[in-house]
């Protein structure tokens, strides 16, 4: 996966941090001090399609062919998250309860192109 | 997306950088929401004691070591173990008690569950701590009464009950797995704990409630998953 610099177009990952003290949350989220949301963006050009986020495997290469030979199907290429990972919270609920739970899919690790 | 359309994230790109960052900030606060299936930001008014977190959350460390089994060990007992599933969130919610009515015999304790969750998870697992001070030498008999209001709140039904000796002074764990089941398949969120004691014995409950040894419960609970029907 690529992290986005400066000049960069092509699919990549940017950093994003949410500051709950910024957003006036860190009253009821007790940890983590903010959450790392990250977030995909960037062309993917024709050749970049199941690029670099998706394993090569005998059906993706197939599948590239069919995509290279075919512009318009190359054309709906996404930059999108390939990897995530979960984002463990305790906060405290509306009954003064403390909760912990990890939400799932909630840190993009990773981007990719479809 | 889908053919002919634009990539939804190429819209963000579209914005100005301040108007992104809106955008993304808005994005985070809503996705947060509801995952955590909470309509809006909690107000917390009087938050807990930090030595009182402090003291639930090792207590619970403490317990997931002793629970912890081997990689490979056969699964033994009835109670369910924390294992988790792909794409199930899984929550463990600490409930600290509200003193209640309390006489020379008898102290009722109110923990009251988490109204956000209450439909939408199941209970696999939830304990009572309870710090005993022992008030003299010998020991201390003591009931534990699990008590669940109707649906109107005006009487209470006895759904376990317990008697123990105390001993000495520090920490004891109850299991109150299936009271606190019962409690949220009635769609009820209070549970009453009466700790009664012999006249005159003295309670064996520690009186300041203030500081690191509040009583509370410990669930394990995770998202309750959906009815698999089966068409033939």
């Amino acid at each position: 996966s690529i992290d986005c610099s400066g000049d960069s177009r092509t699919c990549c990952r940017k950093d994003f941090f949410v500051d709950f003290k910024e957003i006036g949350w860190e009253d009821w989220i007790i940890h983590p001090e903010g959450y790392h949301m990250n977030y995909c963006a960037g062309l993917c050009p024709r050749h970049m399609a199941a690029a670099p986020g998706l394993a090569a495997s005998f059906h993706t290469a197939v599948l590239n062919l069919i995509k290279a030979s075919n512009a318009e199907a190359a054309a709906d290429s996404c930059c999108v998250p390939t990897q995530r990972r979960p984002l463990s919270l305790l906060y405290y609920d509306r009954d003064g309860n403390i909760v912990k739970t990890d939400i799932p899919d909630m840190i993009v690790d990773a981007c990719g192109c479809t | 997306a889908a053919k002919g359309t634009r990539c939804p994230a190429c819209g963000l790109a579209a914005l100005a950088p301040s108007a992104q960052r809106d955008v993304l900030l808005a994005l985070a606060k809503q996705s947060i929401l509801s995952k955590l299936g909470l309509p809006d930001r909690p107000n917390t008014t009087q938050p807990m004691p930090r030595a009182a977190l402090l003291t639930a959350l090792h207590r619970l460390r403490v317990q997931h070591m002793d629970t912890a089994e081997p990689p490979g060990a056969p699964r033994g007992g009835s109670s369910p173990r924390l294992r988790p599933g792909r794409g199930l969130q899984q929550y463990e919610i600490l409930s600290f008690a509200e003193s209640g009515s309390s006489t020379s015999r008898s102290v009722l304790l109110h923990f009251r569950f988490t109204r956000d969750l209450s439909g939408s998870i199941e209970i696999l697992r939830a304990t009572l701590y309870l710090f005993w001070a022992v008030p003299g030498p010998g020991t201390h008999p003591v009931t534990i009464r699990l008590l669940q209001p109707d649906s109107a709140g005006l009487n209470t039904t006895v759904t376990g009950e317990s008697r123990l000796e105390v001993q000495k002074s520090g920490w004891t764990s109850l299991d109150v797995g299936q009271a606190v089941q019962q409690l949220f398949g009635h769609g009820s969120q209070r549970l009453t704990v009466e700790l009664e004691v012999p006249e005159a014995r003295g309670s064996p409950l520690l009186a300041d409630h203030s500081g690191s040894r509040w009583p509370f419960v410990a669930a394990q609970a995770r998202v309750r998953t959906p009815h698999r029907v089966r068409r033939r």
